[in-house]
């Protein structure tokens, strides 16, 4: 090897033109797939397509027919299983998945008929005490990742970005002017100038009622937060009564609305207990901040409320952030309220069903704007606030407590990604324009299938 | 299944978590 290392004469020779350009061609086709890769596609729109990247198994899973495997998995678990089997299946489930069983609702496990109902369990009340921070957990899970949003990307992993557009959709080019968010004047209720008692339907309920204090002799309410003097406010499960019904908002307006948009409809809740609703609305207003009884500046509010539906503005001083949770099988599957806020929107994009696990979402690009999710779209005390529960194989449907007509994880084929079907509930309350809900409410859950 | 929160809050909001911690139904996830 020596010998032929410095005993062989070196020739040089000129290579032929048609190599080197050649080679120069493949250098330039590399560095254009490679920066493809890395880029953000865009169509005639403008809009980022959005499509499966990711390595070969990750192609090899999108192949699967995911959406009919999540639904014959929830009917073969929705499946009513022999009473004496079902405490030594579920606590079987309890111990592979680590459930606490001391926590769950119905100590008696008997009394779940199948593992879907196990499943989608309640807790014991007062299982889960609630801080008083202005932002808490809305559910029980692993925190995946959470920061500052920037540039309308939101991280899923370090180095792995999707759009905020993409997860939260699009305003329809075209759409009217929303409606203005404040009641100029609202005689059903009236807060009084030192903030102490508020008037509602002519009944006088104390703040502390209202949004949580010490105890009160006025008039007790369900759905208001009780806490005790030192362990903090307990659990709400508000159970909403009425019903939702969605109606086409405008028929020729509808017609108009490119598919790829889709069709949007107006979902409005119906309370059969106004006072109960309204103390309970009033209850958020108060703890967003809100005066619902003084006048508020129209433009002040529709420009506050343009700027807030998008997400995309916010105001001086503010920014936005992002918190992702990821909810394990053995997991509490009802999602809560993670703040006092009001639910102006709900968009339902019909996606896939891949896993959202860590696994998945570290290989997996644009995980969470390719599955199926619905995204709650509202405001809070400091502007814009998104929830977005997104569905997996095992979970594909998602429950709104305060949509009845929400149906997720239907047959068919879904549409292109990026579609969505919009409801907006500006008919729940008659005080905030859209669905009032109090910190740790019950909003909703993931069943199995 | 996933939750995912995107909101707007002043610039010096602060998560009181950490990536990989565990939480649960009324945890504090962050304040000003």
């Amino acid at each position: 090897i020596v010998n032929a290392w410095t005993e062989t004469p070196t020739k040089w020779y000129p290579l032929p033109l048609a190599v080197g350009a050649i080679l120069l061609v493949a250098i330039q086709y590399r560095k254009k797939v490679k920066r493809a890769r890395q880029e953000v596609e865009l169509n005639e729109d403008g809009l980022e397509v959005i499509k499966l990247r990711g390595p070969w198994h990750v192609h090899v899973i999108g192949a699967l027919p995911l959406r009919n495997m999540s639904r014959l998995w929830g009917y073969v678990n929705s499946l009513e299983l022999p009473v004496w089997i079902r405490p030594y299946g579920f606590r079987l489930y309890a111990f592979a998945f680590g459930c606490n069983l001391d926590e769950v609702e119905h100590a008696d496990l008997r009394e779940y008929p199948s593992l879907g109902a196990f499943f989608y369990r309640r807790l014991k009340p007062g299982a889960r005490p609630v801080d008083h921070a202005i932002l808490v957990s809305p559910a029980d899970g692993r925190m995946l990742h959470f920061g500052r949003i920037t540039e309308s990307r939101v991280e899923q992993v370090k180095g792995i970005t999707y759009s905020l557009d993409a997860l939260l959709g699009i305003e329809r080019p075209g759409s009217p002017a929303p409606l203005p968010v404040a009641v100029a004047h609202n005689r059903d209720m009236e807060v009084v100038d030192d903030h102490e008692f508020a008037i509602v339907n002519g009944i006088e309920y104390s703040l502390d009622q209202l949004i949580g204090g010490t105890s009160s002799s006025t008039p007790s309410s369900p759905g208001t937060r009780t806490p005790s003097s030192d362990e903090g406010s307990t659990l709400v499960n508000r159970s909403t009564s009425g019903s939702s019904t969605a109606t086409p908002s405008e028929a020729s307006d509808a017609d108009d609305v490119p598919k790829k948009f889709g069709a949007q409809t107006d979902a409005s809740v119906g309370p059969e207990n106004m006072e109960e609703t309204l103390v309970h609305d009033a209850s958020v207003a108060l703890q967003m901040g809100v005066k619902p009884a003084l006048e508020i500046d129209v433009k002040a509010a529709l420009d506050r409320r343009r700027s807030v539906t998008s997400g995309k503005h916010v105001r001086p001083g503010n920014a936005l952030f992002f918190s992702v949770i990821y909810l394990a099988p053995g997991d509490y599957h009802r999602y809560h309220s993670p703040t006092a806020w009001v639910v102006e929107k709900r968009r339902h994009f019909v996606g896939e069903l891949f896993s959202v696990s860590p696994y998945m979402a570290k290989r997996l690009e644009n995980l969470f704007v390719l599955n199926e999710r619905v995204a709650l779209l509202g405001r809070w005390k400091h502007g814009f606030f998104g929830m977005v529960p997104v569905g997996a194989t095992n979970v594909g449907s998602i429950v709104v407590n305060f949509d009845t007509e929400l149906r997720t994880n239907i047959r068919g084929r879904p549409p292109p990604p990026g579609t969505y079907t919009e409801a907006v509930y500006s008919g729940a309350s008659p005080i905030l324009r859209g669905q009032p809900l109090a910190p740790a409410e019950e909003m909703g859950g993931f069943r199995l299938g | 299944s996933t939750i995912v929160l995107v909101f707007e809050a002043p610039e010096d909001f602060e998560f009181s978590v950490h990536a990989g911690q565990k939480v649960r139904v009324g945890q504090r996830l962050g304040d000003i």
